[in-house]
């Protein structure tokens, strides 16, 4: 070998013509082939066909019954556990998934009954400080990924990409949400210095600072608030001609459940949190109308743009999630779906994944416009609770709709002042459990 | 469990994580 490689002359010729071209075919095939698997498939309703797309093994694991066997576990954990054994049993799993039992409340482990209650425990006040930047991490976890939207498509991991439209669902026009009236007599006015909610003048700084606000109208504020505490949540869409025949979701366009937004301030707390909100908005003028689209990416204001950021929460991770600004939540989209793990693993294989599981769309705006965070279920914890939305069941049984279908839900009554479910930085909005 | 964030900012937003960073809830994910 030595010898051959030594002394075997180096002989250059140039390549025959046909071997060339031959060479050029197969770089077009192989460009024409990867090209085919990144187009988008569309249904006769122009929108992307969801299908699971990936290596064997995903074919594999999307073969098993995902559904039940996270309901299972989640019943499983449920067990109440003996009161003896809950301090061994909750520190052995605190050390294999490093949780830090310091910051837990309760701290005593023999108050939690259950791995699944351990699972969605709290946190001590203070432990988590908020970080005064205008975005910040809506959950303990790691950062999977981030960047811009490009041309309506999120990168899931480099080089694969999914539809923002069929994460966040699209609004089509002559749907029932596209002539939805909002018709309150709302306005916030002038910079910062009062507001006019249904006729009535609130003085901001009088609400921040916990006074009652001084009333003109016919109303008084603390009817109108306690009337939006009261407020019903209102299903009003699904999409793609979906049939769905679960009991939580509408057996028609326009079905309506009544629905307790949930809160449990008075009044006058609603006000000032309102408010409180509303000045981290810097809201300033009418809102703005509701007929843009903000799901597509191509209607954002001259000078934005559309970013992403996928946190993931590991198992030992504390599992409830927080509001990552100040913002307004309009409505909610429940997208029914598979549960695959969402683990950075999978991530890189499956296809679609983040489109595919169950996941519930929260959908509103800050002071830059459109903003909308999405929980994704996964096997483990497919049961996605929003503290502000009594009505949410994830993860029932019963036959699914496809891939793509939603009901969804508005909260314009839960607040007059910004029609929406107004919440501040860091403020809890729900978590996952277990099941 | 993962959390999706899509949101309108200033196209000067910038993102202060770096992909695989661990983050705690209410750090800093992004600034203008």
């Amino acid at each position: 070998i030595i010898n051959a490689w030594s002394e075997t002359p180096t002989k250059w010729y140039p390549l025959p013509l046909a071997v060339g071209a031959l060479l050029l075919v197969a770089i077009q095939y192989r460009k024409k082939v990867k090209r085919a698997r990144q187009e988008v498939e569309l249904n006769e309703d122009g929108l992307e066909v969801i299908r699971l797309k990936g290596p064997w093994h995903v074919h594999v694991i999307g073969a098993l019954p995902l559904r039940n066997m996270s309901r299972f576990w989640g019943y499983i954990n449920s067990l109440e556990l003996p009161v003896w054994f809950r301090p061994h049993g909750l520190r052995l799993y605190a050390l294999a998934f490093g949780c830090n039992l310091e910051e837990i409340d309760p701290p005593d482990l023999r108050e939690y009954p259950s791995l699944g209650a351990f699972f969605y425990r709290k946190l001590k006040d203070g432990v988590r400080p908020v970080d005064p930047a205008i975005l910040v991490s809506p959950a303990d976890g790691t950062v999977l990924h981030f960047g811009t939207v490009q041309e309506s498509r999120v990168e899931q991991v480099k080089g694969i990409t999914y539809s923002l439209d069929a994460l966040l669902g699209i609004e089509r026009p002559g749907s029932p949400l596209a002539v939805i009236e909002h018709n309150r007599d709302m306005s916030v006015v002038d910079d910062r210095e009062f507001a006019i909610v249904n006729g009535i003048e609130y003085s901001l700084e009088q609400l921040i600072g916990s006074t009652p606000p001084s009333t003109s109208g016919t109303q008084t504020p603390s009817d109108e608030a306690s009337s939006s505490t009261s407020s019903s949540t209102t299903l009003v869409s699904t999409s793609s001609g979906a049939s769905p025949e679960d009991e939580h979701i509408p057996k028609r366009v326009g079905d309506q459940v009544d629905a307790s937004v949930g809160s449990d301030r008075n009044a006058e707390e609603t006000l000032v949190h309102d408010a409180s909100v509303a000045l981290q908005m810097g809201v300033k003028a009418p809102m703005e109308s509701r007929r843009r689209s903000v799901t597509s990416g191509k209607h954002v204001k001259p000078g934005n743009s559309l970013f992403f950021a996928v946190v993931y929460l590991a198992p030992g991770d504390y599992h409830r999630f927080h509001s990552p600004t100040a913002w307004v939540v309009e409505k909610r989209r429940h997208f029914v779906g598979e549960l695959f793990s969402v683990s950075p693993w999978m991530a890189k294989r499956l296809e679609n994944l983040f489109v595919l599981n169950e996941r519930v769309a929260l959908l509103g705006r800050w002071k830059h416009g459109f903003f909308g965070m999405v929980p994704v279920g996964a096997t483990n914890v497919g049961s996605i609770i929003v503290n502000f939305d009594q009505d949410l069941r994830t993860n029932l049984r019963g036959r699914r709709p496809p891939p793509g279908a939603y009901t969804e839900a508005t909260y314009s009554a839960a607040s007059p002042l910004l029609r929406g479910q107004p919440l501040t930085p860091g403020e809890e909005m729900g978590g996952f459990r277990l099941g | 469990s993962t959390v999706v964030l899509v949101f309108e900012a200033p196209s000067d937003f910038e993102f202060t994580v770096h992909p695989s960073q661990k983050v705690k809830m209410g750090e800093r994910l992004g600034d203008v």
